[in-house]
């Protein structure tokens, strides 16, 4: 379902550049479930944007389905996006002045549009992850793990196929992860794929796959053996 | 060091109120080293925003050394606040302007002013949790852990008496965290009290004392047999 090919990352600062990725081959199939580890700077979090049209590979190949990134116009890839993928940011990027149901509803303006139905769902979404009773909150009168919550309820109101979680529980407690986890394999044994990086091992062996970076490069990719 | 009576906390966010501390009474010795655990929302942010100096309690009492906080106006409290606590937020809290180096400065800004020596001791600060090669870097160029590391280095600057860290490894790999854990070690081992949120009890097992929160109460106050 994506495929990634030598891919490379490089952040030009002028007089000094950034090798965030230095050669990414990968192939995910449809229903995985991946847990990404690897040290603090290794390229996570710049692995999963590219997975998710957020940012283009300096040089390299993105196939998503049959679709080579590169080729397409950022409407097209911006559509794409929209439709096919959900994203936990792993600094959430809330929106300060919009309430929880209105940051769920978010990605909805720029696909069906909204409609009573859809606010039905983005409420039940906000129910579904346990802020049933802050609705109307606003992002800086909810609690760390509250704020990490609204993002993780906003990358599934478009029931995307494939779902990219940025240490989706780092600011969870043991009982509101374990919650978390249930709700994402219930979403994969559904059919969805996911990829999610993480740093605790506790949360990669929900995942039947584990790859590890280092440097901006793959240095282990294999199943995970007890899952 | 500090002592919390009965505190209690409200947000009135005017047809609904909520209690985020509800009663809360704590004493912390010089020295101490705490690790504060609870389900998301507990009010673990809030308590530790009342013992920064950062919110005023709704009621109750807080004595930092044997000033009672509610007596203090403004302008005082926020010098008490920079010369004897190094903060690190759960969500960094980092300006986006400035650069690595000059986000470790800010808090001298505020205190005793920037020279060449103070400019000398944030590289050093910045070099001692990893981010030598990124001095000159800003918070949007940075990985999300690199980002914390530098809100953890920010914290020292100003060389505090007590130390209050909220999830402070939250997005750091096992191998960095280790190095950050040993650096709070150190510093408690100089006579810092230390203060810090954690959902992970890896990182709780460090700490001498550990006390556990629900619902803005705190449910259990132990020494840590094991750290
Ligand atoms: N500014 C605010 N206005 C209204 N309610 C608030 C505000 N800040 C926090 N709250 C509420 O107070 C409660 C406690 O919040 P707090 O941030 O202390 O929790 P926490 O234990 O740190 O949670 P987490 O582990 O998710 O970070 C939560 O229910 C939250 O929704
Ligand atoms: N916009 C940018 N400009 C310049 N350098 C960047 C930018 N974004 C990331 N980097 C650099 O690219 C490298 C990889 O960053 P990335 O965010 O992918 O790391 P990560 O593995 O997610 O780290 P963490 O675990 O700390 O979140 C880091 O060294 C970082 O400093
Ligand atoms: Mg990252
Ligand atoms: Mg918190």
């Amino acid at each position: 379902v994506a495929e990634l090919r030598d891919l490379r990352k490089v952040y030009d600062l002028g007089e000094v550049k950034v090798e965030a990725l230095r050669g990414v081959s990968l192939t995910f199939e449809e229903g995985d479930y991946v847990a990404i580890m690897g040290s603090s700077g290794s390229g996570k979090s710049t692995l999963l944007n590219v997975l998710g049209c957020l940012d283009r590979p300096s040089s390299g190949q993105y196939l998503l389905g049959d679709i080579d990134v590169a080729t397409v116009d950022d409407d097209t890839l911006s559509e794409i996006r929209g439709r096919r993928i959900g994203f936990i940011f792993q600094s959430y990027n809330l929106i300060q002045q919009l309430t929880v149901v209105e940051n769920i509803e978010v990605p909805l303006l720029y696909q069906e549009g909204t409609s009573p139905e859809t606010r039905e769902r983005c409420i039940e979404l906000a129910k579904m992850v346990g802020l049933g009773a802050r609705l109307d909150h606003r992002p800086n009168q909810l609690s760390g793990g509250q704020q990490q919550r609204v993002a993780i309820a906003r990358s599934l109101v478009n029931d995307p196929f494939i779902i990219l979680a940025d240490e989706a529980t780092g600011n969870l407690d043991s009982k509101t992860s374990e919650e978390i986890m249930e709700l994402l394999a219930r979403l994969n044994e559904e059919g969805k794929t996911i990829i999610m990086v993480t740093h605790e091992e506790d949360i990669a062996e929900h995942a039947k796959r584990i790859i590890r970076m280092k440097d901006g490069l793959v240095l282990e990719d294999s199943i995970n053996s007890s899952p």
